[in-house]
This record gives structure tokens, sequence and C-alpha cells, in this order.
């Protein structure tokens, strides 16, 4: 489902160009549960915002279901990113002025598929699975790192699309509650043929994995 | 060297209160390596933010070195945290408009103690440990999640503070780099005497602790 052939991102800085990615040849089959590993600044983020479309490749191609996603208007593009592919971001990105279930009510809304009510029922169901039952109400700035970490998952996840990339997902959860989210993953997984692509330092994330990809220095050195 | 006891954090939200912190009481002895374990939303940054007098108790008590800090001016503790009290946030709290060796000297010039120079040398040396040797010029922006992570933690440990509080200093890091940065701690805590209290949810992390305190909603269930 997303086919990547000689990826490469440089990110010119001053006098010098960062080689993010080097060239990156990589096929994920639809419904793969993927880990991306290696070490810290060896270019997970920056393979994910590419496969994501976050961010634009400096050379080579990302193939999205057959399609280049270097020949999409910024329409198509939005739209993609609505529907298909969904991102947990490493940092997050929640909307500050939005408490919890707004956070993970807005794709919903801008999809502008379901009702009012059936929105908030399905944002609260997954907020609970993901344990976050008693903190709707919470704006950002009100809940703890993990809880800020599982509204980002949970918002990734309400709009079931075909693919989610998962930055870093388990990095401020305890053991109990990230085994809980990826629970949840590998099921998603297994009922709708949910492709999860993972980057990860967590070793319990890699139990369950099936696949996992190692990078260092903006290049695959296993696969 | 810091005394907590009966401390209370509520935080009003809306019609609910959460009560974050339920009556803590705990001595952490000078140069102690502890760690502070527990769920996701359980109250460690909390609790650390209490003791590096980011915020302030509901109720109950807070005395670094013997001193009660609800009792000091906002002058003594803007001193107390530059000069006693290092801390590593877990949402970094890095100068975006800095780069990363102009974020680790800040602190320094603060202090107005050291020649340019000679922060300049401190600086750089600390940045060399903690791996970002070839990163001076980034700014935050333009960092990984784990380099982000590096910088404040480079930030946090530059002024050699007494005591260092650390919020999930290893969240974004893969093993090795973590593994470099508690080494370079346990030197520290062994060559200066430096206190270190870490909130952490990696068990890596642990081994290196000498003592492991849980917290559990709000209140410390084992010490
Ligand atoms: N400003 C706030 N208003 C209301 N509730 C808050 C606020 N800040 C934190 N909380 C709540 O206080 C509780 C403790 O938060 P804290 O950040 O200390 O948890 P934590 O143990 O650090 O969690 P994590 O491991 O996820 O970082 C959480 O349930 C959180 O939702
Ligand atoms: N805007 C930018 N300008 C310059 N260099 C950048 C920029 N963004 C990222 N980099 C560099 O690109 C490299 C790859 O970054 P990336 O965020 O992909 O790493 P990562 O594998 O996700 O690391 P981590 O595990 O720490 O999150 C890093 O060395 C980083 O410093
Ligand atoms: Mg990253
Ligand atoms: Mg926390």
């Amino acid at each position: 489902i997303v086919e990547i052939n000689g990826l490469t991102k440089d990110y010119p800085l001053d006098k010098t160009i960062v080689h993010a990615l080097r060239g990156v040849d990589l096929k994920i089959a639809q419904g793969s549960l993927m880990s991306i590993i290696g070490p810290s600044g060896s270019g997970k983020t920056t393979l994910l915002n590419m496969i994501g479309c976050v961010d634009k490749a400096t050379a080579g191609t990302v193939k999205i279901g057959g399609v280049d996603i270097s020949g999409l208007s910024d329409r198509q593009i939005t739209d993609l990113r609505l529907h298909k592919v969904g991102f947990i971001f490493q940092t997050f990105n929640l909307i500050p002025v939005l408490n919890t279930l707004e956070n993970v009510e807005f794709p919903l809304l801008l999809m502008g598929k379901l009702s009012n009510a059936q929105i908030r029922a399905k944002a609260k169901k997954l907020l609970d699975a993901v344990g976050l039952g008693d903190y709707f109400n919470h704006r950002p700035g009100e809940l703890s790192g993990g809880q800020r970490q599982r509204v980002a998952i949970a918002r990734a996840l309400v709009t079931e699309p075909s693919i989610v990339l998962a930055d870093e997902p388990t990095a401020n959860l305890d053991s109990v509650t990230g085994a809980s989210i990826l629970n949840l993953m590998q099921s998603m997984n297994k009922e709708l043929g949910t492709t999860f692509i993972f980057s990860t330092h967590d070793p319990d994330v890699l139990q369950y994995a099936r696949s996992i990809v190692k990078i260092h220095d903006g290049r695959i050195v296993e696969a």
C-alpha cells in the first residue's frame, strides 16, 4: 500500500546540508504492522513525514495505493491526509483551545459524513478505550504528557484511516497503558485491515510488530 | 535535601476538582538517585513541578535545603531555580529562536559568573557528551525529538545544580543514547554529589536509580 523508491530528504542549514534521508527503498504491504527503529536523529520522523505528506521529498518517490503523491494537488493531499492516512505525531500537535473530546471529534466534523450525535458517540467510545473517559473536558494544557499522547492517538484512529503513521506512540506511557493502546491497534489491524507503521524506541512495541525495519543515518540498514 | 509533607495539589476544572496530589510525604537525601514511577496521569509531573517551584501547592510543605519554599519571594524562587535546581521538562521548553548552543549557554549567561569564552567551552563540552556536537547551530525546530530532549538535558546540567529534576528524560531516546545520558548523570552524581530525581516509564532508568518511589492517583504507594 506504500511504496518508497530512492527517497531522499535534505535540509539546507546555513552553509551545510543535513542529509536526513539518503535514498530509502521500502515496500509496505496492506495490513502490515511495521516498526521502524533506529537511533535518535536517524530519520524516522522524516520518513513518516514523507509518507504522511507533511513535507516534500528532495528526490525519490512515495506511492500510496499506487498513486505518486508528488503529483497530487494541495487539495488532493489534504483529502488524503483526512481520509486515508492517520498521523500520531511525536509532538502530538493538539489544538490548544479545544478540549479532549473536541480534539478527537474534529477530523470527523471535517469529513462531514456522520451526524453530530454519531460523531460524539464515536469519539467518546475511542477515548474510553484509551483510558481518557474522565478527561473529555480537559484542554491539552490541563492534561499529563501521556494523556496528551493518548488524545493524539484517539484523534488519529477515530476516522478509521487505511494507514496509521505512529511516531513513538508510547514514548510517554507506562507499560500497562502502552500495552492497552497496542492491543487496540492490533485489533484494528485484525478487524479493519488497518496498516500500521510505527516509529519507536520501545521494545514492547516490537512485540506487536510483524515486520521490523532498521534505519541509521538516513539509510535502511536491515529490512 | 528535599523534604515533602502532606503535599496536596488540586486543579479546579469547570465544576469538578482534579486531585493531582493527595497528601504526599517524601524525604530525599542529598546525593540520591531516586526514580518516581507510576501510571500516566498519576501525578509525577505535578510532584516535580512542586519541588521545582514551577507551581504552588494547594496544601502541605516543600522544603529545599531546610527552607520552606512557600515563604520565598518570587525573586528568591527565580534564584533557586537558576542556581540550585535544574529541571529537564517533559515538554523540553526550549527557546525556539535560539540555536542548540545558545539554549545551553543561556542559564550560564544569566548566572553571570563565567566569561563568555568559559561559558561557550562548558556548553560545547556538555553538548558533545550528549552526542550533539554536530548540532550547535540547529534551532529546536530543526532537530529530532530525541535531539531536543538532549538539548533540554544539557541545559539543565550545564549549571551543575545541586538538584536535578528529570521528567521522563529518556522518553524520546533509543536505548544506546539513553544509556550514555544515564551514565553522564551517574558520574555527576558520583563526582559532584548531584541529587537526581527522575520521573520515568523507562525500565532502563530504574537500573541506575538507587531508590524507587511509586505513585498512583496522587498518592505514594510504596517508598
Ligand atoms: N492544569 C490542569 N488542570 C486540570 N487537571 C490537570 C492539570 N494539569 C494536570 N492535570 C491532571 O493532574 C493529573 C496528574 O498529572 P501529571 O502531569 O502530574 O501526571 P503524570 O504522572 O506526569 O503523567 P504522565 O506519565 O502521563 O506524564 C492528571 O490526571 C492530569 O489530567
Ligand atoms: N528542519 C530541519 N533542518 C535541519 N535538520 C533537520 C531538520 N529537521 C530534522 N533535521 C535533522 O534530520 C535528522 C533526522 O531527524 P528525524 O526527526 O527524522 O530523526 P528521528 O529518527 O525521528 O529521531 P528521534 O528518535 O530523536 O525522534 C536529524 O539529525 C535532525 O537534526
Ligand atoms: Mg522522531
Ligand atoms: Mg508527566
